[in-house]
């Protein structure tokens, strides 16, 4: 999900927070936070503290190896010069095994501090992606507006204009399907529709998005996991 | 006229 934004990224391994990764875009415009609870594994061992530096793409490429159904271990050492990953196919007895040479990353860490936010939304991941695929089509901008009763997505661009109104609603058959706004202020905000089309590849990771915006300040694109999450902070666009 | 500014700008380093 988030190779196409970063190319490099430091891996954090510990027993009590599990994987966790912060990266930014080369832009700088693109805050990726990842975490990965250790009891999302079916087993996960970290003695000592550990950061792998990894290339996403060599990465990918590894990770590619296996099929669906295979079991995937991955494996470093105290100090580690390279991560091993070994898939498994149970029935059919097939094992192979992959090593990736790590890498010495320098990156700056932020502090995120848990911020006031004007108003959050939850809504179909799905329905997320679409909006951002089709308004990037219009215009290079995006803005969001929310007020007490909708969340409308607005382009302007060069042939034409375009908007999406979101209404909140309940679905009680299925909840990944309701729309929720809640709200402690009005707010409108322009985001760069390149970015937002970064954001939704992690559509198929969750049935839902949390959208948290605030006037003037990063918004706040999560995806919950199994356990732990994918959160993107994307600085705003202003008027120059 | 719109400005990008950087990430960087609202988050302290660590």
């Amino acid at each position: 999900s988030i190779k196409d934004s970063v190319k490099l990224c430091n891996f954090n391994c510990s027993q009590s927070q599990g994987i966790t990764v912060q990266a930014i875009d080369d832009s700088r415009v693109l805050l990726i936070a990842l975490k990965i609870d250790a009891g999302s594994f079916q087993e996960f061992r970290c003695d000592k503290d550990l950061v792998l530096g990894l290339d996403l793409e060599s990465l990918s490429k590894i990770l590619k190896q296996g099929n669906n159904e295979e079991y995937l271990t991955l494996m470093a050492e105290d100090s580690p010069d390279n991560l091993m990953a070994v898939f498994e196919d149970k029935k059919k007895d097939r094992i192979s095994e992959f090593s990736l040479k790590l890498m010495d990353i320098d990156s700056d860490v932020l502090t995120i501090d848990d911020m006031e936010t004007d108003c959050t939304i939850t809504l179909p991941a799905y329905e997320f992606a679409k909006i951002a695929k089709d308004m990037k089509t219009l215009s290079e901008s995006l803005k969001i507006v929310v007020t007490k009763d909708s969340v409308k997505f607005n382009a302007e661009g060069q042939i034409g204009t375009g908007s999406v109104i979101l209404k909140p609603h309940t679905d009680m058959d299925k909840p990944e399907e309701s729309v929720k706004i809640e709200l402690n202020s009005p707010v409108a905000l322009t985001f760069g529709a390149k970015y937002l089309n970064d954001i939704v590849k992690a559509t198929s990771l969750s049935s839902t998005v949390t959208i948290k915006l605030t006037d003037k300040s990063p918004a706040l694109f999560e995806y919950k996991l199994p356990s732990g999450y994918l959160r993107y902070y994307l600085a705003p666009k202003f008027d120059d | 006229d719109e400005k990008q500014p950087s990430i960087k700008t609202f988050f302290m380093p660590e």
